[in-house]
């Protein structure tokens, strides 16, 4: 029984406790999932099983900004040309990418995964509706659409986050000009509201590890202001979209807002664990993913200045941005 | 990563989507 022996005791005998609590946490969780399987199947609505305030800090804790850059940093590496096709290959079959759209086809051609994960599609691979005003302004899955109400944007069904928080203040208006309605607005959701008879709308797109990553104007309107939130860099796949509440509001995101022929107008592109920069095209300042950030902070940029009052007018169709590795 | 538009519009504006279906750049969102 030396003090070596001790030692080696003390430490391994917290190790089978975690591993039986753990593990016993998982099993009561997935019973729990299991019971609202059963009640879905009988037809009866079941709410969403959301975070608690602990769990969503226990996912805080873990330094995915951090991860997110080492990961930007890894696949900035060139490849030797004799790797790219099978590193290539195993993330397009991993993620379903169609090749046969992509302008360049040939796998050699991409230096590293982050050039691979930027790339761009044959200008006549997505025909842009000519017949309706709004399109879709990327590749992705639908996660929630609809009318907002009482401030609250859906995430995922049942699952809300505050218009408010997502935005930030409405400071930006001075540099929209936007003609409000005269009588007074009761609350944030009606400021944003600019004419009689109009009402507020959200779409939600997800894009997947291996859709094409750029994004477009999703309709004729002038961006006028940015507004960047440093933040957190949580995963934002339909399942934990489903768990975190205010999840969007976690996120580092970027707010683009202006005003088309109705009104009001923004799209915000909110990044992920392995996607942590955002770039805008026609914005060369904004630096997204950076490793120093206050908490809560957002920094705001107008587009509309002096020698350009109407700020930057993007048609339908047009290319405004990307998502890059890291 | 995601993409959320939040917009005002017309009262009769619609979108023709579904929750959970799949899209592409450059497709419709809805009609007023």
């Amino acid at each position: 029984r030396n003090p070596a022996s001790l030692g080696l005791q003390a430490r391994v005998r917290p190790l089978p406790i975690l591993i039986a609590t753990g593990s016993g946490y998982m099993g009561y969780d997935q019973y729990g999932r299991y019971k609202d399987r059963e009640l879905e199947s009988k037809g009866i609505e079941v709410p969403p099983r959301i975070a608690n305030e602990a769990q969503v800090a226990l996912y805080k804790t873990i330094p995915t900004r951090l991860l997110s850059r080492a990961w930007g940093r890894l696949n900035q590496v060139d490849l030797p040309t004799w790797l790219r096709k099978p590193i290539y290959s195993l993330y397009i079959w991993t993620f379903g990418v169609n090749m046969k759209e992509a302008a360049v086809e040939d796998l050699h051609q991409y230096r590293n995964l982050g050039e691979f994960f930027r790339r761009k599609l044959k200008p006549q691979a997505r025909p842009v509706c000519d017949s309706h005003c709004v399109i879709s302004p990327a590749d992705g899955k639908i996660l929630h659409f609809g009318r907002v109400k009482n401030c609250e944007v859906e995430q995922v069904k049942g699952v809300t986050y505050s218009l408010e928080t997502f935005l930030g203040p409405h400071t930006w208006a001075e540099s929209i000009a936007l003609n409000r309605n005269e009588d007074d607005p009761t609350n944030f959701q009606d400021i944003l509201v600019t004419k009689e008879g109009n009402a507020l709308f959200h779409c939600v797109v997800y894009l997947a590890p291996g859709d094409y990553h750029c994004f477009h104007s999703p309709t004729d309107w002038r961006v006028a202001h940015r507004r960047h939130f440093p933040g957190s860099l949580m995963s934002v796949n339909p399942g934990v979209a489903r768990w975190i509440k205010e999840l969007f509001c976690h996120n580092e995101r970027v707010v683009l807002s202006g005003e088309w022929a109705h009104g009001f107008f923004s799209l915000t592109a909110v990044g992920a664990t392995n996607v942590g920069s955002i770039r805008i095209y026609f914005d060369k300042e904004l630096r997204t993913n950076l490793p120093r950030y206050s908490k809560g902070s957002f920094n705001d940029f107008s587009y509309v200045s002096n020698n350009n009052q109407e700020g930057i007018s993007m048609r339908k169709g047009e290319h405004l941005g990307e998502f890059n590795l890291g | 990563s995601t993409i959320v538009l939040l917009f005002e519009a017309p009262k009769d504006f619609t979108f023709n989507l579904k929750a959970g279906q799949k899209i592409r750049y450059g497709e419709p969102l809805g009609t007023m």
